[in-house]
């Protein structure tokens, strides 16, 4: 059995080159799980 | 045995030219026949298809490409085997059987009996019982951060990443599109003006009236006359909003119980939101959003029921009664496309960031998916099967396509949310077997 989520999340802002920009964004959604984690209920896959 | 081997004579001879050629010639007809049955099939897709004496056809098993396999379990009957096997396991096991059985059972596949909420493993008086076990309360905290996305189950994470051009990537270079996955993800709902047609909703009477409708009505189309919205997300919704916008006409889920307590937790975490901004409508250029997917893989030893990942409202469910294929990391590296095949139960909603989908696939050991909050819901049932085969027929002569999916509607959970609140952690349902 396989549960799917789909789900819209912030990507996320870009900041500026005056603030330090290095080609990643800042906030929005990030993963906290590699492929082939074992995770239990209650673990976070990620954080906004 | 041994003296047949021995003294038995082996006697080499050419096959004949003309048995050879005579295979070819099978062998090329058939791959004629059957190239000619793909393209009529694909030609008809969208059209109506009617047998000999003009009555639309049953619709058509899909048989999926991939490894030989892959084309075995496709000639399976996997729905009547998995109902099989399900009738089997709910077989009670003799009292003495139950706990050798049971610890066998949690010795190959990996479960930790310490966790289980009954520590006397005679109580479960078969494996369907012991398979969709509770556990312990505690042993599963949550983690405290209020913005984590929370994992649904105990599993193994398969695939995640962001949605590209509407389609999920199942594992590298496989992709399938998310209208197939989830159905069309057009609003089906009342609009966007939620809270002041909750309100509005709350100030009429029980009675549903006519002239409550069109208020609420009315209310939409001003919201979205004074944000100039216009109806699409980029990757998501692809055609234009629909202009009749009316209430589904589905049956709503009568037996669906609000609980006050998650719904009064669900309605502070959505008043985060942005502007209080409904959930297809697109975001704010300061909080641009994306759409991100997970998919977790349930092992046989694993706890089996599936809890909440955030806060949110459920506002619609799509039954998908497809095939029952394995879905093993195996499988789904082989077989391009296998959630847009098998039954599942497609849960489509908002949370505090826009739109939240939770969809269980179903597969061959564990057929039957339940909703807690759904118990109209019949998964692998052969009822649900006819049923989905005289939607066909009827969308056939109506000369529609076939959608794929009977859906219903929460909304009369509650008033105020337009749908069944679940706060982060609450159980939602399970996988049984069979």
């Amino acid at each position: 059995s396989t549960i799917v989520l789909v789900f819209e999340a912030p990507k996320g802002v870009r900041p500026s080159l005056d603030e330090g920009y290095k080609g990643e964004r800042k906030g929005g959604f990030r993963w906290k799980i590699h492929q082939g984690k074992k995770v239990k209920v209650g673990e976070a896959l990620g954080y906004v | 045995l041994n003296s047949a081997l021995k003294n038995t004579k082996i006697k080499w001879e050419p096959i004949p030219i003309a048995l050879g050629v005579g295979f070819l010639g099978v062998w090329q007809l058939y791959r004629i026949q059957r190239r000619e049955k793909h393209t009529q099939r694909e030609a008809d897709k969208d059209e109506v298809v009617l047998d000999q004496q003009g009555r639309p056809k049953k619709r058509e098993k899909i048989r999926p490409s991939g490894p030989w396999t892959v084309q075995i379990m496709s000639t399976l009957p996997l729905k009547a085997l998995s109902r099989l096997w399900g009738r089997f396991n709910e077989l009670d096991i003799p009292y003495y059987l139950r706990v050798p059985g049971f610890k066998l059972y949690s010795f190959i596949f990996g479960v930790n009996l310490s966790e289980v909420s009954e520590p006397d493993l005679h109580v479960y008086p078969n494996l369907a019982a012991f398979f969709y076990r509770t556990l312990k309360p505690g042993v599963r905290p949550l983690d405290p951060n209020p913005n984590a996305v929370l994992s649904p189950a105990d599993g193994k994470v398969i695939q995640f990443g962001t949605i590209e051009h509407g389609e999920v990537e199942q594992v590298k270079g496989v992709t399938y599109s998310l209208d197939a996955l989830l159905g069309s993800i057009r609003p089906t709902y009342k609009g966007p003006a939620i809270e002041a047609a909750a309100d509005a909703r709350e100030q009429a009477s029980d009675k549903h009236t006519k002239a409550g409708e069109e208020d609420i009505m009315r209310a939409d189309e001003e919201f979205a006359q004074v944000n100039g919205i216009s109806y699409t997300l980029p990757n998501l919704f692809s055609g234009p909003w629909p202009k009749d916008n009316k209430p589904s006409e589905m049956p709503s889920d009568q037996a669906t119980k609000p609980q006050p307590s998650s719904e009064a937790e669900v309605r502070a975490d959505l008043a985060l939101s942005e502007a209080k901004r409904p959930w297809w409508a697109p975001a704010s250029a300061q909080t641009p959003t994306t759409l991100y997917y997970c998919v977790i893989y349930l092992a046989p030893g694993d706890y089996h029921r599936f809890h909440s990942p955030v806060s949110w409202v459920v506002e619609s469910r799509r039954h998908f009664a497809g095939e029952l294929y394995s879905v093993s990391p195996y499988l789904q590296r082989t077989m391009p496309g296998l959630f847009t095949l098998n039954e599942r139960v497609v849960l489509l909603g908002r949370w505090r960031w826009g739109f939240f989908s939770y969809t269980p696939v179903g597969a061959t050991n564990v057929g039957s998916i339940k909703i807690n909050f759904d118990r109209e819901l019949r998964t692998n049932s052969l009822t649900t099967d006819t049923a989905a085969d005289r939607a066909a027929e009827e969308a056939a002569a109506r000369g529609e396509p076939y959608s794929g999916f009977a859906e219903a509607t929460y909304e009369n959970a509650s008033r105020v949310l337009g749908g069944h609140a679940l706060k982060r952690g609450e159980e939602m349902g399970g996988f049984q077997l069979g």
